[in-house]
């Protein structure tokens, strides 16, 4: 059964609940806690100016750092930039905008983790990227440096292979693939 | 309105001999088909001499670290579906048997019937003439016999007693050979069985009339209700409860319903882990029966103690923990099957993993190749190691004495126990693998190919040997009319897989290679599990020890002496309609053993 | 929108899934 509190305009189950009802109440009291902070009567998919303002404000600080060489300020003020696009957005913002600004901040943060060492991180983020459909032979070369430098060698291995089959000729996948083979190799004795 | 009892047991015997003849005949012929099948040549036995000679060392181990506790369970568990002599079938068999002996011999002592056979009409047999004779013979035999009976050719010595039976001997022949010669009375022996028309004929009830009529009659209705009422509907709707609640691969549907649910559920950011595989199976429905009194979580527990070889002091936990265990089996398998069924990777390679984990009873640690090894002391492993040592191909770089000091092992014989099982766990290699079509020299649009998969087996003490150092001829195909039909008999020609050294494990099992296939392109699976149950071990008998060969060269390597595995997976479906190059993932997996299994990429090269 | 905030958020989890793991 469903309630709605009138205080907090936000609805909430009880008794037993599905997995799937619980993701589709958090969705729906996410929509309406948006809708209730919305001020503009006449809103739109089209992404808030302002907000759009701050996140580009935010990632051209980093590209700016990063040209200067401050890669740590660089690589805080573009997950800064990419955790405010997620807070800042409403909801009901055109998908399509959203995602390719996600993407697109991802791989510069991406870029600068591993120029840092951060290859857990880079590796999580590669991840996404490739949950959202990006699956390119440019993520598999980076998933599979980040895994070798995380010595996930039969993983590293298997993600070359994949790059490879999306780009058979691509020449630092092959060159990466040799150093797979080569490290397996003495994994196994 | 008035019927006639069976009052001198006539029919009631035929028919009792009907029923118990229908049972016991096909069941008899079942049940010896079986004990003969059974001793020769079955499922069990292999008579290929080194495949023997692995499992018999694996074995030894095997027996010696194997516990009491599990040798006992495996007595109780092997008694329940256990076929003796004393089995049910084989006493409804003898007990049948005899009682249609002892009906036998009640009708042959029994007068009525014996009268009534008698009064049978056999015209053959009269003429003393064989059921195929022609006209001809009847004929000559008709003649021969009434110039025997013939009252004018009768002696005039006979008393009149003997004469009448003579007299009704002739009346006799002449009626059987009318009956076959003339049309009329033919007419009437086929129609009536005898030549003089209808004879009397009686209808009645095969019971005695005390069964029907009298004091037994209650019981007879009795007896019917309780059949038709009762004891029919009772194991009818048992056998049908039961097909109704186990899916084809032999798991319950609510486990199976269960798994279903979590794979529609599945969130791609979920990271998949053994854990993870471990607390979906500790919902099975299975635990729920054996067990009812503990909980998922009580299931969980089990099966995470069993990972860690924690010991148990409570036996009835104990015994609890084996039959979780050895239940796992079919749900993993179950769980592969839905997983790839959902074309869920993920699941599935892990599904594959915690087999291993559970067979062996090792968490899924980076060192578990080291782990399964029997005799390791996993503090001083930890403990020790300059090199990092996570492979037994790693392992077998050491010399036996280094060996023992990396693994904690200070006994000489358990340390022999240790190598022996060690190289004798199969590591695959992948020589060759493509797409190939039968009778085709290249895979053509909308062809059925099939993937055929060359490996060596070598043991992890061997050196490398690259798959350049086998020559082509190797690897081919026979090109012969029998591949063509079936290209996949030649997995049948190898031997079965040995026991596996599985100490942990509370049921003796064999080690068997799985085999998924998916598309690069989307990263998922493509059809169901491929399970091989046969391939030769023979090359882990050579003595090939990377520590001694510095080299390969023509002295101490010759390919022809290497056997070659050849492992064909049919494709669940045909080539694209369009050329071009399509790319495969292909993972090989052992289900018992933390080994190297193959995991690749072939394409499929379709062309016009 | 939702789906991908859900699956940024979990990259936390994630990390401490792996760093378990390996």
């Amino acid at each position: 059964t469903l309630q709605y509190d009138i205080n907090t305009k936000k609805i909430s189950g009880s008794g037993t609940v599905l997995e799937s009802q619980e993701i589709n109440i958090a969705q729906i009291n996410a929509l309406t806690q948006s809708l209730v902070a919305e001020s503009n009567p006449n809103f739109t998919p089209q992404p808030h100016d302002d907000s759009t303002k701050l996140i580009k404000n935010l990632f051209e600080s980093g590209l700016k750092n990063a040209k200067q060489n401050r890669l740590p300020e660089a690589l805080k003020n573009i997950t800064l930039a990419i955790e405010m696009a997620q807070r800042k957005r409403a909801p009901w913002e055109a998908f399509a905008v959203q995602l390719q600004e996600m993407q697109f901040m991802l791989r510069h943060k991406i870029d600068l983790s591993l120029v840092q060492g951060k290859y857990l991180d880079a590796l999580q983020d590669l991840d996404m990227l490739l949950n959202t459909g990006l699956v390119q032979p440019e993520i598999m070369i980076r998933k599979t440096d980040a895994l070798l430098k995380l010595g996930q060698l039969d993983q590293a291995r298997i993600d070359c292979e994949r790059g490879l089959s999306l780009q058979p000729q691509n020449v630092k996948l092959k060159a990466l693939m040799l150093e797979c083979t080569r490290r397996l190799a003495n994994y196994n004795g | 309105q008035s019927y006639e009892y069976d009052e001198s047991s006539e029919t009631w015997p035929f028919f009792v001999l009907t029923l118990l003849l229908m049972v016991l005949i096909p069941l008899t012929i079942l049940q010896v088909h079986k004990l003969l099948l059974g001793k020769s040549g079955g499922v069990d036995d292999t008579d290929d001499p080194d495949q023997n000679l692995i499992q018999k060392q694996l074995e030894n181990v095997n027996d010696a670290l194997v516990s009491r506790d599990v040798l006992r369970f495996r007595q109780v568990f092997d008694r329940k579906g256990k076929r003796g002599i004393l089995n049910v079938k084989n006493v409804v068999i003898v007990v049948g048997w005899f009682l249609v002996a002892s009906i036998v011999q009640r009708v042959m002592n029994n007068d009525a019937i014996v009268e009534a056979a008698t009064g049978l009409f056999d015209p053959y047999s009269i003429l003393s003439v064989s059921i195929n004779a022609n006209d001809r013979e009847i004929k000559s035999a008709y003649r021969k016999l009434s110039v025997k009976f013939h009252p004018d050719k009768l002696s005039k010595d006979l008393s009149p007693e003997e004469r009448t039976v003579m007299e009704e001997a002739y009346v006799q022949i002449t009626k059987a050979y009318e009956a076959l010669t003339d049309e009329l009375t033919k007419e009437n022996f086929l129609r009536y069985g005898h030549p003089d028309g209808p004879q009397n004929t009686t209808h009645g009830i095969a019971l005695p009339r005390f069964l029907v009529d009298g004091v037994g009659s209650p019981l007879v209705v009795l007896f019917y209700v309780a059949l038709l009422g009762v004891i029919l509907p009772y194991f009818v709707s048992k056998w049908w409860s039961k097909t109704q609640l186990h899916t084809k691969k032999g798991i319950h549907v609510k486990t199976a319903s269960y798994f279903v649910d979590r794979l529609i559920n599945y969130k791609p950011s979920e990271v998949v882990t053994v854990d993870l595989i471990i607390n979906w199976l500790s919902h099975a429905e299975e635990f729920k029966i054996f067990y009812p009194e503990f909980k998922q979580s009580d299931f969980e527990g089990l099966l995470h103690d069993h990972l860690n070889r924690r010991e148990e002091p409570d036996k009835a936990r104990r015994y609890a923990r084996y039959r979780i265990v050895a239940k796992c089996h079919s749900l993993l398998h179950g769980l592969l099957d839905i997983s790839c069924g959902f074309r869920n990777t993920d699941i599935a390679n892990m599904t594959l993993e915690t087999f291993k984990c559970i067979v062996q009873a090792v968490p899924h640690s980076p060192y578990r190749q080291i782990f399964q090894l029997p005799h390791v002391d996993r503090k001083k492993f930890s403990e020790g190691s300059i090199d990092e040592v996570c492979t037994l191909g790693k392992l077998f770089t050491y010399e036996d004495a280094k060996i023992s000091k990396i693994l904690g092992i200070s006994d000489e014989k358990n340390l022999k126990e240790t190598l022996t099982v060690a190289s004798n766990i199969p590591n695959l290699k992948l020589l060759k693998a493509e797409f190939l079509v039968p009778g085709e020299p290249q895979v053509t649009l909308a062809s059925t190919p099939h993937l055929s998969i060359k490996l060596l087996i070598r043991s992890a003490k061997h050196k490398a040997i690259p798959a350049e150092n086998f020559p082509q001829e190797m690897m081919e195909e026979p090109q012969d009319f029998e591949f063509q039909k079936d290209p996949f008999a030649v997995m049948l020609k190898e031997p079965l897989l040995p026991y596996s050294y599985a100490p942990f494990f509370p049921t003796k099992r064999r080690d068997g290679i799985c085999c998924l296939v998916g598309l690069q392109k989307d990263g998922k699976l493509l059809q169901t599990p491929v399970t091989i149950q046969r391939l030769s071990l023979k090359n882990l008998t050579k003595d090939f020890d990377k520590r001694q060969i510095k080299e390969l060269n023509n002295d101490n390597f010759k390919p022809e002496d290497w056997e070659i595995g050849t492992i064909k997976i049919p494709l669940g479906q045909p080539a694209p309609n369009e050329t071009g190059d399509v790319f495969f993932r292909v993972i090989v997996k052992s289900t018992d053993y933390f080994t190297s299994d193959l995991d690749f990429t072939v394409a499929m090269q379709v062309r016009d | 929108n939702q789906a991908l905030s859900r699956r940024y958020n979990s990259i936390l989890k994630r990390k401490e899934i792996c760093i378990k793991e390996w």
